[in-house]
């Protein structure tokens, strides 16, 4: 047979190698394509969607800035022209997206005052907000420290989540007092 | 470079830059009109006297953004999002500027006034760019070379009737400065080069909307940059980590090409192949996998497929690599030529080693681009013989002629490490039904049955299994030539020592017979 | 083993592999456009 890497024993020492170590044959065996983030079922084509050789996965219509015409792009001239929003009509979900993306916004304060009207509070050192669950009352008090469980707002996977606090009630935000801020919104 | 600034140009120049940064973030709305006030106040300033301000100009412009980039980036208070968004906004809004005098610059009918800009443009970011690379080293930050080209092609690509008549032009001029910038020359903007000729509008406008697919060739030639980049890497058993992340990278790009455009793949095979180390099984298969959009491929494990019933095996694919002309040096072409055509002298077969070993350092003794032409070009004068005759390629009308001369003598008369890889080369051909896979596939069985060492028959059953163990895709010529000498019991397949030398062997060679049998 | 020459190139490759291109980078800023901006508490998200 032949003795070196070029005939059936080279091979050998491949697929025995794969066993021990894949890293090592990666150009040889291979790895399955199917897991690089590609749909390769698509009926339609994938470069317009393509995430770029390092992403793992496809580009989302919200990564893809298409080409608009100019006079398409208003957002400059009708922002005064806006109909004002009742923040009271709204879920804990919408306020908490208006708080997270309108940074820098007199639309984030409000978002916050409403918040806090709805009995949730934005711990200032944690940076998150916090609520008592309904219905339990067994928190303890201990001079400006409460303990217990509260629902937090987990941003990153954007769900209330349950856990047990000890609070400092003095680091909860007070109520933004938006006529202070004198801008007439809600 | 060594002519001396004009005294005050470069403040000038950080004056001009500073203003239109604030015009084009404070007027996008109306920024054409701006626009053309502010190229007033640049020939004001004698920018646009001529090409030599112009350059002096954009020069320090970009150096301007680059010294931004690296003070910011370098910045250790600096949160990097914020100071990416900063240099971003600089540099977009430059890009801008470079955009509109590019479109604006001489008359609206003229592109050449327009293409020398952006040349110009384009060769002073190269310069600095590897000027850059050089002072820096391994500190080097591709950050801003990679905005500056992104944005300007974001732009130079907008829907734009001025524009769109000189897209050829500037797809041209950007796969002209990418292959500059190719990896082996700037190999710190390796990451950077692989996401912009990745990109989706750069793939769209060059491969999908150039029309007559004038950019196919351009772009064919960016992926040989690639491989031959690669290939010193990839040689290596063990991939290092920058090594694996860049080949992934690659391996997502031609899975793109691969389902969108796979004609592109099979008309620059040849040369992609040519370049891409023999270790790198999977990335050759993806390659040799796409056949046209428009065939219907019958599934090769079809009990009793007659393949030379298939209508496509008669038309011969397009290869646009000029491959005959890799045939060097020039006598040694003729030589071939008069052995192909009078099948003498026969020193030509003894001297053919001669032509192809060029070292005897182990693992690269073979001049495999040699090795490659000169099998696709003896094959492809085979079938024009046969045909010539009147016949078709099959078993019998591939033998004794001139061509098949040179095949068993190459066969017989190289080493394992050359038998290997004119073996290799044999394979490479082993595509979608077309007449060279058909032809190549009758060779290289015929080879098999012919062989008068059971090293022959050993090696051509390694090339073939090592391209079928690996993880998929795998060439439809490569499974109907490997499920052919595994069932047709002429080549006694299973007589052989290599395929009970192991039990891993065995075990491999009955889960393949299980699935084609 | 690597020519001098590929252990250059791969010295500068590896130093890339730590400033690696986002996606992000190659695509347009999004502009974001308030409607009534107001000094907001520090310990807002600010981003």
């Amino acid at each position: 047979m032949v003795n070196n890497q070029f005939g059936m024993v080279g091979l050998l020492t491949f697929i025995r190698a794969a066993e021990s170590d894949p890293n090592l044959v990666t150009l040889a065996m291979g790895q399955d394509l199917t897991a690089l983030g590609l749909n390769l079922n698509s009926i339609d084509n994938l470069y317009p969607t393509f995430g770029g050789p390092f992403a793992d996965s496809s580009a989302r219509p919200q990564d893809i800035d298409y080409n608009v015409p100019p006079e398409y792009l208003i957002n400059v001239s009708i922002r005064e022209k806006l109909s004002q929003l009742t923040l009271k009509k709204y879920k804990d979900d919408l306020l908490f997206y208006l708080f997270y993306t309108n940074v820098g916004d007199f639309m984030q304060l409000a978002a916050a005052a409403e918040l806090h009207n709805r009995d949730w509070r934005y711990h200032t050192e944690e940076k998150v907000w916090i609520t008592r669950v309904p219905g339990m009352t067994s928190y303890e008090k201990n001079g400006t420290t409460e303990r217990g469980t509260y629902y937090y707002f987990d941003v990153q996977n954007w769900r209330r989540v349950l856990k047990e606090f000890q609070v400092d009630t003095t680091k909860l935000d007070k109520c933004p007092n938006l006529n202070a801020i004198g801008s007439g919104q809600p | 470079t060594d002519i001396e600034d004009p005294p005050g140009f470069v403040d000038k120049t950080e004056f001009l830059l500073k203003e239109w940064i604030t015009i084009y973030h404070t007027q996008s709305r109306d920024l054409i009109k701006s626009f053309s006030l502010f190229v007033s106040k640049m020939n004001l300033y004698g920018i646009l006297k001529g090409d030599e301000p112009l350059i002096r100009f954009f020069r320090h412009a970009t150096q301007y953004c680059i010294d931004l980039t690296y003070r910011s980036l370098n910045d250790p208070n600096a949160n990097q999002t914020i100071a990416k968004t900063k240099i971003f906004q600089w540099i977009d809004a430059y890009v801008r500027l470079i955009a509109l005098l590019v479109k604006h610059s001489g008359e609206s009918g003229h592109s050449a006034t327009k293409l020398n800009l952006l040349n110009k443009v384009l060769g002073i970011v190269v310069g600095l760019l590897l000027q850059d690379q050089e002072v820096h080293g391994t500190a080097f930050q591709q950050l801003a070379y990679h905005r500056i080209f992104i944005m300007l092609f974001l732009e130079l690509s907008a829907p734009d009737a001025v524009l769109e008549n000189i897209s050829l032009s500037i797809i041209t001029a950007f796969c002209h400065t990418f292959h500059i910038l190719r990896p082996s020359i700037a190999p710190g903007f390796c990451y950077s080069w692989l996401e912009l000729i990745s990109h989706r509008v750069f793939i769209g406008r060059i491969l999908a909307m150039i029309p007559q697919q004038k950019g196919w060739s351009m772009y064919s030639q960016l992926l040989i940059n690639l491989f031959k980049y690669l290939a010193p890497f990839l040689r290596n058993a063990e991939l290092a980590k920058p090594v694996q992340h860049l080949y992934k990278g690659t391996l997502r790009v031609l899975l793109v090409l691969l389902h969108d455009f796979p004609e592109f793949l099979c008309d620059y095979h040849f040369g992609f192949c040519d370049v891409i180390p023999p270790n790198c099984i999977q990335m050759r298969n993806l390659i040799l996998s796409a056949y046209p959009r428009n065939m219907r491929l019958p599934d090769p494990f079809t009990p009793n497929l007659k393949v030379d019933m298939l209508n496509e095996i008669t038309t011969a694919p397009k290869i646009f690599t000029n491959y005959a002309a890799a045939i060097q040096p020039a006598n040694f072409k003729k030589e071939l030529d008069s052995y192909l055509k009078l099948r003498a002298p026969v020193t030509f077969l003894s001297d053919l080693r001669g032509n192809l070993q060029i070292s005897n350092e182990p693992g690269s003794r073979y001049n495999i681009h040699l090795m490659n032409a000169l099998v696709l070009y003896v094959g492809t004068q085979a079938i024009q013989h046969i045909r010539s005759k009147n016949l078709a390629p099959n078993m019998t009308t591939i033998v004794h002629s001139a061509h098949m001369d040179i095949f068993q003598n190459l066969a017989v008369d190289l080493d394992n490490e050359g038998r290997y890889l004119f073996l290799n080369a044999i394979a490479n051909q082993l595509r979608y039904p077309n007449s060279h896979t058909h032809y190549f596939s009758c060779a290289i069985l015929y080879l098999f049955v012919e062989a008068n060492s059971e090293a022959i028959q050993e090696q051509i059953t390694r090339v073939l299994l090592e391209r079928l163990i690996v993880n998929r895709p795998h060439p439809w010529g490569l499974l109907i030539t490997f499920i052919e000498l595994i069932k047709n019991p002429a080549y006694k397949f299973w007589d052989h020592d290599f395929v009970h030398c192991a039990p891993e062997i065995e075990k491999l060679f009955e889960s393949v017979a299980k699935s084609c049998m | 083993p690597l020519q001098k020459e590929h252990q250059i190139q791969f010295q500068m490759m590896e130093a890339a592999y730590y400033h690696m291109p986002t996606p992000t980078e190659s695509e347009r800023l999004r502009t974001y456009l308030h409607r009534q901006p107001v000094p907001t508490p520090p310990h807002y998200p600010q981003q």
